[in-house]
């Protein structure tokens, strides 16, 4: 454990939290995509499997917990406690466009041709490109508010703290999984536009608004 | 020393 991966997974958690807040303050989800928010729930179910036949520390398998339960809570949130708020027309992204392709890459590219590990590769493609359907959302309605920008940015700084981690592990370790750094490089490429717009637009107290 | 196979990040 290294200091930006400490603050990688903390920069994940914080932007679990503030889209629960968000959720349970406003009583509402609009502006969030449900779609995301399913697949990140796949994300982690089909890469924290190993929580069952592999122990790596408490914090390992407390993080992963609290991963999978938050994801399963925010998708009842959206699906049944608020559903009337759900923004469903524009939440359109067609997300077997990203889920067959990511089934198909990791079948074809992984380090180990096993249940697990394919199931882990799979996680890995798919988190890369998850945050689609949110970022669609955003572009259809032209703009989003603050605390889903906020929410939007720190799950996008947690990949790019990973990427400091994998260069220090890289240096002080000789550990490296090429799968995961080429995907959290991915990752933190689709968040760069929103980076520029939230830095420019959000912090200095302005609406996050897509210029039209 | 973790085995590779397992991955410790998150």
């Amino acid at each position: 454990m290294n200091l930006f991966r400490l603050a990688g997974d903390l920069s994940h958690l914080l932007a679990i939290i503030i889209l629960l807040i968000k959720i349970w303050k406003t009583r509402s989800c609009a502006g969030l995509s449900g779609k995301s928010q399913i697949l990140f729930a796949l994300v982690y179910i089909t890469r924290y499997l190993d929580l069952v036949t592999t122990y790596i520390s408490l914090y390992n398998s407390f993080m992963k917990v609290i991963f999978i339960s938050t994801s399963l809570a925010t998708i009842y949130l959206m699906y049944s406690k608020f559903r009337a708020t759900y923004d469903k027309n524009h939440d359109s992204f067609r997300i077997e466009f990203l889920i067959i392709p990511c089934v198909i890459l990791s079948l074809v590219i992984n380090s180990n041709f096993t249940v697990l590990e394919v199931l882990w590769t799979f996680s890995i493609y798919l988190e890369s490109v998850a945050i689609l359907p949110q970022l669609f959302l955003v572009s259809k309605t032209g703009e989003a508010e603050s605390i889903t920008s906020h929410y939007l940015f720190a799950l996008g700084s947690y990949r790019a703290l990973y990427i400091l981690n994998w260069i220090y592990r890289y240096y002080a370790e000789g550990h490296y999984e090429l799968i995961a750094i080429f995907a959290g490089c991915v990752q933190t490429i689709l968040y760069c536009d929103f980076f520029y717009l939230y830095v420019t637009k959000v912090l200095k107290g302005k609406k996050l608004q897509l210029p039209a | 020393k973790v085995d590779p196979e397992d991955h410790d990040e998150l």
